[in-house]
């Protein structure tokens, strides 16, 4: 089963049209290996991003260099992940106790 | 299916169980189709909901293509039941029913969710091979014949918008366009992502309008102003809030079906495509208002 410990997903929000199209170069930025979880579209809508947590350093510096900001909308996917599993366990086990 | 729980997730026999039961309850207005099967050969269902009739006049509802967005597989079944148990009450759609049918295809890629419940939950894709590369699966959003190899899609097999080797390549979205296809009688066509509250109408490939620009984007402002009354969720609306070509919604518009449109449901601003499951009858009972302005307007506005 495939993990994402450490991965996080970062919200960034364009604050002008350069920095919309330098968010937009990050598509094609195969180094940093991105998952967009919510593509670009305009000035102030929020991308999402995962990013693997061997190039969350990289892909921050990056953004820094950049002068663009941004926030961690998720800290530790895997953590995340875990804790549905866990709802969904109790769920089943529940609905196991009722039957 | 009264005793199914709808505010939580379930594995891919749990929804094929939930299907057959809904069948098995109700053998008067809803039956199965199985329209085709998936590349790992899995059954792509269909639950037709119907009062009778011939052909008639047919609303196609699809949730689930992008197999990691769980609250839209979690809303088809709620979508279903709440067909049933509103149908002869609710005169809305009632009066739909009772002069169109619905299809609603709950686990449009069910290889992708079958596989993001245990192996990868955040996988996207169909899980076809693609030859010459380790990069399994093409994105069934961008696979569409609707300036297919376009902006907005990639060509990379490694990519989560791989568009695929050619238009329709992948069997879950084939079965669909000959369905669609065959029946011929398809009034509005209706596909459900997650996350982001937003309601597109056609093109994402171009930005040249539609030619029912002007009445897509009112009856989508209606849906979004209906959507938001239990919870104040606020959606966007629009064509081409992003480029993407080969979309499904592109296609069905070409193919003469006006009332296309694409739902990315809603987003709490915390969990992306892991929105905890006591979200799910929230986010499906507004979205259903939503889904009923529109059905309602192809009912009202036939062509």
């Amino acid at each position: 089963k495939e993990t994402f410990e450490g991965h996080q997903v970062i919200r960034i929000v364009p604050k002008n049209e350069i920095e919309l199209a330098l968010i937009k170069s990050l598509e094609d930025m195969a180094e940093f290996e991105l998952d967009f979880w919510r593509g670009v579209t305009d000035v102030f809508s929020p991308v999402d991003v995962r990013v693997p947590v061997h190039t969350l350093q990289s892909l921050k510096s990056h953004l820094e260099n950049l002068d663009i900001k941004f926030s961690t909308m998720i800290e530790n996917l895997q953590a995340l992940l875990d804790e549905e599993l866990e709802e969904m366990d109790a769920a089943v086990h529940e609905a196991e106790l009722r039957s | 299916t009264d005793s199914f729980d709808y505010s939580r997730y379930h594995p891919l026999s749990e929804i094929y169980s939930f299907q057959d039961m809904l069948v098995a309850e109700n053998p008067n207005l809803v039956s199965k189709i199985v329209i085709g099967q998936s590349y790992q050969g899995r059954p792509l269902n269909v639950l037709k909901f119907s009062t009778g009739g011939t052909n008639r006049p047919a609303i196609w509802i699809d949730t689930g293509i992008h197999s990691r967005e769980w609250v839209t597989q979690a809303s088809g079944i709620w979508f279903a039941k709440k067909i049933v148990k509103d149908y002869g009450s609710d005169p809305a759609l009632t009066a739909i029913l009772n002069n169109m049918d619905i299809f609603l295809e709950i686990a449009t890629n069910p290889d992708g969710y079958h596989y993001t419940h245990t192996s990868n939950r955040m996988w996207r894709k169909t899980r076809k091979p693609n030859p010459g590369s380790s990069c399994v699966g093409v994105d069934p959003n961008r696979n569409w014949d609707a300036g297919f190899g376009g902006p907005g899609a990639s060509s990379s097999p490694c990519s989560e918008t791989y568009r695929g080797p050619s238009a329709h390549s992948e069997s879950e979205v084939k079965s669909i366009v000959d369905f669609v296809k065959s029946h011929g009688n398809f009034k509005a066509f209706i596909s459900i992502h997650s996350y982001s509250q937003m309601l597109m109408y056609p093109y994402g490939y171009t930005r040249t309008p539609v030619k029912d620009q002007a009445e897509l984007h009112q009856l989508a402002r209606r849906a979004i102003t209906d959507l938001a009354s239990p919870y104040g969720t606020r959606y966007r609306y629009g064509s081409i809030i992003y480029q993407a070509s080969g979309g499904a919604i592109d296609w069905t518009y070409n193919q003469g079906i006006k009332y296309s449109y694409t739902f990315e449901l809603r987003d709490t601003g915390l969990y992306g495509f892991i929105l905890p499951a006591s979200q799910i009858v929230p986010t499906a009972s507004e979205t259903w208002l939503g889904l009923k302005v529109i059905m309602n307007h192809a009912l009202r506005n036939p062509y």
